[in-house]
């Protein structure tokens, strides 16, 4: 039970730290980051969008976004995540991804709740919101995927994100359950086997915000480490969609080496009302999952 | 896809901004531009003789957006620029046949 | 309802627009732009050395109209913009398929 | 015919220019814009506190030509017009009922 909440409040900490420190090097290329940062290792904000040091991006909110909606109801509703996201996106966010900003509106103008397939959606954007489903649904594997691709299909319909998002669920799941690397390795590799456009070896050739370029960088980063730090610094001086790569990096290792394996100074430096609520989810969402448990 | 052009009056840009970004438009190009139409420009004095200058400062903005949208769109514009006074200016719709996202490729809808 | 845009030589502003006025049509947008085609630009001294400025300035006017108008309102522009020199500019029509006067909520010819 | 609007960020002007010239278009007007989009403005200092200027200034790109043309136009503005950089712009395509060259009356594709 110690274990299970040190390891969940591992993965959100991790992140909302993965999200706050790639987001200073965002869109940046990795020679770009090299030339202008060196190793880009602490926590100072600024970036294409000019954030204070430690600040969160739509990465963070929208997982806090979608957290909010299932405590609320004590279930996946959504039509109530999609009101959460409104109320989000309603109060100015630092910034919004350009296909969850087109889901948002479709929902705004007709009311419905499920994007159509297409191509043009196999960006990052609904595989990162979903650790709140993953953590409510620690119990009850049928509800983890209907919930996954219900959210998901609000604003990405594709079946790379879709896969992906799954995967990385199934991994989170099985790394807070204290299954360790070799059992997200079993997750990752399945995904491979199913789609092999997921392999990341030699490396990854890009770390884009592509759904299949962003999973490729955080399972080479993740898997290729042995610390939350050592990973986290590999994952977001690849530059690319470094927010969104670290976020994802920073959840998996924050799983694997639990909360207290995040260094301080970065913690520090998030703001007290993100670790707060992100605490208050945690612990909502776990007692969520264990009323569900099959 | 529509394009909507909306001459405005300069000081309403904000709002008529705001107005869009609540319903979803978050995109726009805006130029500064001339109005002439009933509503009179103002008397200048140059070179100690008074003349009427016979245009207005106005704003037009464009924003391209989803055949759809057309409606709320135009409707919220309407609310945030409208003050009753003559000049409040006009809303003309004009077809797109095509939108591009220059940085990705992206069409269409995908595009905006 | 159609628009037309008409881009022609700045001094020819006044010209345009009284002819126009003429016909009927008091209402327009005007915007300042730049102009580069056959017409070459002037040639200007900066820092001692001579460069080309490639681009002449231009007024872009748009007026929206009834489709009927178009024939007379592009005649009327052509008889006041040509001088016949090269530069003289283009006029292009494009559809409108709604327009909407802010200040009343008046639709289409009732909003001109 | 058809016109082809494109927002692009202003130091891109010339590589556009050149993109377009290449393939025979050498006919454009261009205009200074501000955009409004998911790129960041920049922060100004004003009277001692920072505020963020919210829009970003753009170019935007008008040209007619022929629809068997827009393909190979929009291929050479986004390879001439991409960063890959948030902001990079857009291209529109809209369509024109008529073109008519001032000086000598040619009309629509003889027009441009
Ligand atoms: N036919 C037209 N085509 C394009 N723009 C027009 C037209 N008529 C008016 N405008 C624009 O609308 C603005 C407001 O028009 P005006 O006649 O002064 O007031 P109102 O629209 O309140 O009756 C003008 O300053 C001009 O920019
Ligand atoms: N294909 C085009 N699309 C849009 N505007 C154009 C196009 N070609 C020319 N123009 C505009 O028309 C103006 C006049 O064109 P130019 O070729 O110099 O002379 P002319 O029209 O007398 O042959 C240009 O400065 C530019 O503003
Ligand atoms: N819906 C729209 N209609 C008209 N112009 C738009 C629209 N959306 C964006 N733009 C223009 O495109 C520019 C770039 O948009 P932005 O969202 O910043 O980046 P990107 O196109 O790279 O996604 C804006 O500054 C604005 O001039
Ligand atoms: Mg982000
Ligand atoms: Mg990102």
């Amino acid at each position: 039970r110690e274990g299970r909440r040190a390891r969940a409040l591992g993965a959100y900490l991790g992140f909302a730290v993965g999200d706050a420190l790639g987001a200073t090097v965002e869109f940046l290329s990795a020679e770009e980051i090299a030339e202008s940062y060196g190793v880009h290792r602490r926590m100072i904000g600024g970036g294409w969008l000019g954030l204070k040091p430690g600040q969160v991006t739509d990465d963070t909110e929208m997982c806090l976004a979608v957290g909010r909606a299932i405590l609320a109801l004590g279930r996946f509703d959504p039509c109530s995540m999609a009101e959460e996201l409104v109320r989000w996106y309603r109060g100015r966010p630092v910034d919004v991804g350009a296909t969850c900003l087109q889901g948002i509106r479709r929902y705004l103008t007709d009311g419905s709740l499920d994007a159509l397939p297409s191509r043009w959606h196999g960006g990052n954007g609904a595989c990162l919101r979903n650790l709140p489903v993953i953590l409510a649904t620690l119990g009850d594997e049928e509800a983890f995927g209907r919930w996954t691709i219900g959210q998901c299909h609000f604003t990405h319909n594709h079946r790379f994100s879709d896969a992906g998002t799954l995967a990385l669920g199934e991994m989170v799941r099985s790394l807070v359950g204290g299954e360790g690397i070799s059992g997200a390795r079993a997750a990752a590799d399945r995904l491979i086997a199913r789609h092999p456009v997921f392999a990341f070896d030699p490396h990854p050739a890009s770390s884009s915000g592509y759904v299949v370029d962003t999973i490729q960088t955080v399972f080479f980063t993740f898997f290729g480490s042995d610390s939350f730090a050592s990973c986290l610094i590999a994952t977001v001086n690849r530059g690319g969609d470094a927010d969104s790569t670290g976020a994802l990096a920073g959840m998996l290792a924050g799983a694997t080496y639990t909360a207290e394996g995040i260094p301080r100074g970065w913690l520090r430096k998030l703001s007290a009302k993100v670790v707060n609520e992100i605490e208050s989810q945690v612990d909502g969402l776990l007692a969520l999952a264990d009323t569900r448990k099959r | 896809l529509c394009k909507i052009e909306a001459v405005i009056k300069p000081f309403k840009l904000e709002e008529v901004k705001e107005a869009l970004t609540e319903i979803g438009i978050a995109g726009l190009t805006v130029a500064e531009v001339k109005g002439f139409g009933r509503q009179k420009g103002h008397t200048e004095i140059y070179r100690g003789s008074e003349y009427t200058v016979d245009f207005l400062p106005k704003v037009k903005i464009e924003v391209v957006l989803e055949e759809e949208l057309v409606p709320k769109a135009t409707e919220a514009i309407i609310k945030a620029a409208r003050t009753g006074k003559i000049g409040d200016g006009k809303i003309f719709v004009i077809p797109v046949t095509e939108a591009i996202r220059i940085r990705t490729g992206e069409r269409n809808e995908h595009a905006i």
